[in-house]
């Protein structure tokens, strides 16, 4: 379920 | 999401509630960097640009329209509602020195040479010496409210808890990525001084001196 996307981030 | 990226994203909040409601409740903004809320805001929109192209989740959706919203409204409370308390005279931090070159290294060091992503990586870059202004001004005046040492408090230990974010993910996911990194120790060096102060000082006195 973890994106591994830094953009998921704020 | 671990806790260290949940905390952190709840400590960033809490910053920017506390600036809000203390301008609002106190009518007034004195001692607070105008210019640094005007970089935030800057900060945000330029990161958040993606709410306009894809969809993550809720929550995320939720707080980057929080964090856009809070950013412009503070911007607003600074410069036009309570603009009479704005101490201009102290917020003299000239801020074409921080934007011209973190625009010039967004330029050259990102992930991918495209408008969306420049802009992203030059909020990253921004965000980690947008506080500098504030601190300016604090060093300026020699004090700084209690409050305002909260919000300041709050807003370090946002990053910070995201440094211990990423080194989660890093053992767990394998995921890094280094010019949040790089820009996230940054971010977080430039509190440390104050943090500090605020440990060793905050308690029990009104004010918090920063020796110049």
């Amino acid at each position: 379920e973890e994106s591994d996307s830094i953009k998921d981030e704020l | 999401m671990n806790i260290f990226r949940l905390t952190g994203d709840l400590s960033h909040l809490a910053a920017i509630i506390i600036l809000l409601l203390k301008i609002w409740k106190t009518r007034s903004c004195a001692g607070i960097s105008g210019k640094s809320q005007i970089l935030f805001a800057l900060v945000f929109t330029s990161r958040y640009l993606d709410l306009l192209t894809s969809f993550i989740s809720l929550y995320n959706t939720t707080m980057k329209v929080i964090y856009i919203g809070c950013a412009y409204a503070t911007v607003y409370l600074i410069y036009a509602k309570f603009k009479a308390t704005y101490d201009g005279n102290h917020d003299t931090f000239r801020v074409e020195f921080l934007v011209v070159p973190v625009g010039g290294l967004a330029f050259l060091v990102n992930h991918d040479f495209s408008p969306l992503e420049i802009l992203w990586t030059f909020s990253i870059y921004l965000e980690s010496v947008a506080i500098l202004p504030q601190l300016f001004m604090i060093s300026k005046t020699g004090e700084a409210e209690t409050i305002t040492t909260h919000y300041l408090f709050f807003l370090g230990l946002y990053r910070a808890l995201y440094l211990i974010n990423w080194i989660w993910r890093f053992y767990f996911e394998g995921f890094f990525d280094m010019i949040a990194i790089v820009a996230g120790v940054v971010q977080t060096i430039l509190y440390c001084d104050f943090f500090y102060l605020y440990v060793t000082k905050g308690e029990g006195r009104s004010q918090l001196s920063i020796p110049t």
